[in-house]
């Protein structure tokens, strides 16, 4: 990727991370569409041979041999057999059957999480710069899994299943489906065996915000990861014949538009359809857009397939407005033709001045890319948003990380828009979402390996979370695109990555997987389910009180049954454990906690915890006392450890 | 009516296999083959999990649950790109 290296701050001091010899032995696997492996994000200069570790290997298919893995890309197998049981065979015209990438979101996620520098990177001249991993010294296996019907959980379970044999250290999967409880949910029963063998395991939290209640890959034994901007972006501003001008985003690049006011229509008033205001094939009426800008609505279809559909009925450009379902969202598309994305209330004021000008003229201008755009980040409104609706009590996403306009290596089968009548090729593609962020976190987990190999998969989280922030430089609060106003840790879980401090957390929440046991025990698992998970003839021990309060996440998601357990003065008390390792020098740690509402107090004991040694542990507890609140209610707050030099946050959600 | 076959991931036990079986594919050859003649084993897991993934009748999915050290019958799940 370009800029987000130097965003997250691995462009500032080589030193700070570790050497490039131990990145070089982390591997890791990526599930998706595949991989194009003559990516120039995929050379090997440079680089030693292959870990003695790795056991893996480059199979062979169509278009694909063994000759296509090198020592940067180090494996590729591809996955299929569940796909064909389901929806026939592969049609060899249309995919290749082998890890080869003919989508190009396989090569996105692995070239953004280990690929190699590549100068002179950019699409279409957008987004210019050195292209890189995260990791760049880290070797990729790809797993290809996904098809264009979709990614089946068989081929996910038997892509995991090598990917624990051939012995990744890291694995990301930029995937979801549905809200299945864990003991049913292939990724997360792939991903318990993977995170007992020690691989740390980043997924994508779902593009289904800003609802609450809509994330993917909530297990904690999974790192979820939500999407947030960086600072920059591509604007490309509309300007009306009465003289207004709005600021869109654009990432199309070819013939301009003639530097005059053009004629502009509405697609609702060009089309005989009852939803012509999309956009959809064959919808727009030749006659009524020939030479004109057209606007149309997003929803329903691709936003690159409203310009194709435009272009196609003759129009020469278009404004895509968003609606109320996205807000003031911007994505930048590569467009076929002039065109520009504008939020939900530029384009109300657009359509008002189409709507009342009996000649409505507009313009597109172009501006090109642009850096240093503040507030950033800000959550993204399609970032799923927690509560988390499997458990509650534990807090999801985890974090987020660079997710929207991302640049990142493409596949050459396809042009930037996807679209079958886009015949340009690229080396690089700019495209959105989580399966953006998540691979950005995992070339973090692997940095963090490489500095740390003996950390556990929890312990690299723990590393990620703690030391994520929630604040701008000049103090204020995140904030999410959805609402303009302070985004909440059901939108951020922690905060957004700092890798930098990551690599220093001074203190870490582990997690073993017998904690991961006993919090199945407290989630009153059957033993039939805990063996699906664990695949071990394990039994909850009942003398043992299991709570999932007690699992020791670094986070707090604390819910206060309204009217249960209240005491006379109606105030309910709820009290959890949690214990921190030394990963650093020794010192003395105090906490501070804060609450956004008056109607929880937090009391944490002790609330000084000095460390003498490395790897020593301390337990504390903290008790959270809620008054009454309706139904519904939320509110937040913060529990922080520091020794002065380190800053281990917490967030906590209150819930009544 | 229930002949429409599909996906499902067959979840085993594999500390209750029964000591008649030197390998535990033969053994979930053999709890498959008890529900289907035709059915045959798409993968078999062993770091994942511990089981298969075949191609059953809703009624074979059902017989085969109520074999002996058969932890869970879950039926294909479709995940999409985020």
């Amino acid at each position: 990727t370009t800029r987000t290296p130097l965003f997250l701050g691995l462009d500032t001091d080589p030193d700070l991370f570790p050497q490039s010899d131990s990145v070089s032995e982390v591997i890791i696997g990526v599930l998706d569409t595949g991989v194009w492996p003559e990516s120039k994000s995929f050379d090997d200069t440079g680089l030693g041979p292959v870990p003695s570790t790795w056991k893996g290997m480059c199979e062979e298919g169509t278009n694909f041999n063994a000759s296509s893995c090198n020592r940067k890309l180090i494996g590729a197998r591809y996955f299929a057999k569940g796909y064909e049981a389901m929806l026939g065979p592969i049609d060899e015209t249309k995919e290749s059957k082998s890890p080869r990438d003919d989508d190009g979101h396989g090569t996105h996620t692995s070239t953004t999480t280990a690929g190699s520098p590549v100068q002179g990177a950019s699409l279409l001249g957008y987004a210019p710069g050195t292209a890189r991993g995260m990791a760049a010294r880290a070797r990729v296996a790809a797993y290809k899994v996904c098809w264009i019907g979709g990614c089946f959980s068989s081929d996910i379970l038997a892509a995991l299943e090598q990917a624990i044999s051939d012995n990744v250290n890291v694995l990301s999967m930029s995937l979801g489906g549905g809200m299945a409880d864990y003991h049913r949910d292939s990724v997360s029963i792939g991903a318990f065996a993977a995170m007992e063998k020690g691989i740390f395991v980043s997924c994508s939290a779902g593009n289904a915000g800003p609802n609450s209640y809509t994330l993917s890959n909530v297990a904690p034994w999974i790192t979820t990861v939500g999407a947030g901007t960086i600072d920059r972006d591509f604007p490309a501003y509309v300007q009306l014949g009465n003289g207004k001008n709005f600021s869109g985003v654009s990432l199309f690049k070819g013939d301009m538009l003639p530097e005059k006011q053009l004629s502009f229509v509405y697609a609702g008033n060009a089309s005989t359809a009852s939803n012509g205001n999309l956009c959809m094939m064959d919808s727009l009426d030749p006659a009524k857009v020939a030479g004109k800008i057209v606007l149309c609505d997003r929803g329903m279809n691709a936003r690159v397939q409203k310009g194709q559909v435009v272009k196609q009925a003759g129009g020469v450009g278009m404004v895509l407005a968003n609606t109320a379902t996205n807000g003031e969202e911007l994505v930048a598309d590569a467009h076929l033709l002039p065109a520009t994305a504008v939020g939900e209330k530029s384009g109300d004021l657009i359509k008002s001045y189409l709507f009342s000008d009996p000649n409505p003229t507009v313009t597109i201008l172009f501006a090109g890319t642009k850096v240093g755009i503040q507030p950033s980040p800000v959550v993204a409104a399609f970032s799923s948003r927690g509560p988390n609706s499997i458990t509650p009590e534990i807090l999801k996403p985890d974090i987020i990380a660079p997710g929207v306009n991302i640049l990142a290596g493409w596949t050459g089968a396809v042009g930037p828009t996807g679209l079958a009548v886009d015949k340009r090729h690229v080396g690089f593609n700019i495209i959105s979402g989580t399966s953006m962020s998540c691979p950005h976190v995992s070339g973090l987990g692997a940095l963090v390996k490489a500095a740390h190999p003996g950390w556990s998969p929890a312990a690299i989280r723990s590393a990620l979370m703690t030391t994520a922030y929630t604040q701008y430089k000049n103090g204020q609060k995140l904030e999410d695109v959805a609402t303009g106003k302070p985004s909440t840790p059901f939108d951020h879980g922690a905060g957004h990555v700092d890798p930098v401090a990551a690599l220093d957390p001074g203190l870490v929440y582990d997690l073993s997987v017998e904690d991961y046991v006993d919090f199945l025990c407290a989630l009153k698992y059957t033993s039939s389910q805990i063996t699906t998970l664990t695949k071990k003839n394990l039994t909850c021990d009942a003398s043992k009180t299991h709570r999932v309060a007690d699992l020791n996440y670094p986070s707090f998601a604390i819910s206060f049954e309204t009217g249960q357990g209240s005491s006379p003065g109606g105030s309910t008390a709820v009290k959890y454990r949690r214990t921190l390792t030394n990963v650093g020098s020794p010192g003395t740690y105090k906490a501070i906690s804060s609450s956004d509402s008056d109607a929880v107090k937090i009391s944490v004991v002790p609330d000084v915890l000095q460390f003498v040694e490395a790897n020593e542990k301390k337990t504390y507890t903290v008790t959270f006392t809620g008054v009454s609140r309706p139904s519904g209610t939320n509110s937040f707050g913060r529990i922080q450890w520091s020794d002065g030099k380190h800053v281990v946050g917490s967030p906590i959600t209150f819930s009544w | 009516h229930g002949l429409e076959k599909t996906t499902y991931i067959v979840h085993m036990a594999k500390s209750q296999m029964p000591p008649s079986f030197h390998h535990h594919t033969h053994w979930y050859d053999s709890s498959l083959k008890s529900v289907s003649e035709s059915a045959q084993m798409m993968y078999t897991y062993e770091k994942a999990i511990h089981g298969f993934s075949t191609r059953l009748t809703e009624t074979e999915a059902r017989l085969l649950t109520a074999r002996p050290g058969i932890l869970a019958v879950l039926p294909e799940m479709r995940y999409q790109l985020h």
